[in-house]
C-alpha cells in the first residue's frame, strides 16, 4: 500500500522520566520494569538508544498523575540498577503521525522533522513503529505543532 | 480493551545506524531525514533519547541491502550536523511483540524483558508505540530468544 500519513494525535497528559546511564547488562530493563508492575504502572512510550561505555539510559513516558508514584518506583530501584541519576519532565508533550507503512516512505518522514525544525521547535525524544512516528517536545509549543503537521499532511488533528 | 500480546515478529534482515553527538537543535533531524529521503532509504526504526550537553545520538535501522547507499549518505552530511562518529552494526536483529494496547499492561512489558533477561541476552535498543514493542538484540541470539517469548506469550512466531 503506498505510504500515507491517515492521522495526527496528541498528546498532552504525559510526562517523561529517564533513568541515567544504568548497568548495560541483561536483566536490568527486567528491574526497572518488574518495579513498575509492582506500581501498576501503565506506560505510554519507552524508548533506549545505544549504549557507552556499558552504561545506557532507559527512558519512557507515564500518565501525569502516575508520575510520583513512578518517582516513588524508580528511587526504590535506581541503586540495584546503578543509576547515575533519575530526570523526570512534566512540561513535554507528544506528537505522532501514523498512517500503514509510514517508515517506508523516507519524504514522509523528512516531512515530520523539517515541519517541527521550520517552527523552530527542538526534539527532545523519537519513538518509531511502522505505521507511526512519535516526538517528544516542549508542550508549550504542541498547539503549533500540530497545526503546522496537520497542514503538511492534510488533516485534522484527532 | 484487555491487553493481549497477539503475536511475535522478527527480523533478521536489518541494520542499525548511530550519528553519535550530533547537535541538539532545531533542524538536526530534518537534515538527517532529508539527506537519506535523497537517497531514497526506507526506515525501520528511529530511535532518539535524552540529549546530554546540547548534544544527542540519533539512532535508526534500516534494511541490510540499503546499509551502504545509508553510510555512505550519512558520512555526506556528519560534518554538516557536527557528529562525533556514525556507527554501525549489521550483527543484530529485532524481536517486536504486538497486541492492542500493550503498553497498558505493565506486567505483559515486563514479561518481555524478563524473558529476553532469563536467556542471558543484552538488549541494545528499545522502540515501542501504544501496538508494538521492540527490541534490539544479538542477531546470534534471535531463534533462542524468539522461542522463549512465543512460549511465554503462548503465540507463534510470525
Ligand atoms: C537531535 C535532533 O533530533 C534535534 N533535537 C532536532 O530537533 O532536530
Ligand atoms: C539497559 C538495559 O536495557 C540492558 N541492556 C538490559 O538488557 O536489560
Amino acid at each position: 500500500e503506498e505510504p500515507l500519513v491517515r492521522a495526527l494525535t496528541v498528546d498532552e497528559g504525559i510526562a517523561k522520566v529517564v533513568l541515567e546511564r544504568v548497568l548495560d547488562k541483561p536483566g536490568i530493563a527486567a528491574k526497572i520494569f518488574k518495579k513498575l508492575a509492582d506500581y501498576q504502572i501503565s506506560l505510554d512510550m519507552i524508548v533506549q538508544s545505544m549504549h557507552k561505555d556499558g552504561r545506557n539510559d532507559v527512558a519512557f513516558t507515564v500518565a501525569k498523575d502516575d508520575l510520583q508514584d513512578t518517582l516513588n518506583a524508580m528511587n526504590e530501584i535506581k541503586d540495584e540498577v546503578e543509576a547515575k541519576a533519575v530526570h523526570y519532565d512534566d512540561t513535554i508533550a507528544k506528537v505522532s503521525i501514523v498512517g500503514v507503512n509510514i517508515l517506508g516512505s523516507p519524504e514522509i518522514i523528512y516531512g515530520m522533522f523539517n515541519t517541527i525544525a521550520s517552527e523552530d521547535v527542538n526534539i527532545d525524544m523519537i519513538s518509531s513503529s511502522n505505521s507511526r512516528v512519535s516526538c517528544i517536545i516542549s508542550k508549550s509549543k504542541i498547539g503549533k505543532v500540530a497545526d503546522a503537521l496537520a497542514e503538511r499532511f492534510k488533516l485534522k488533528a484527532l
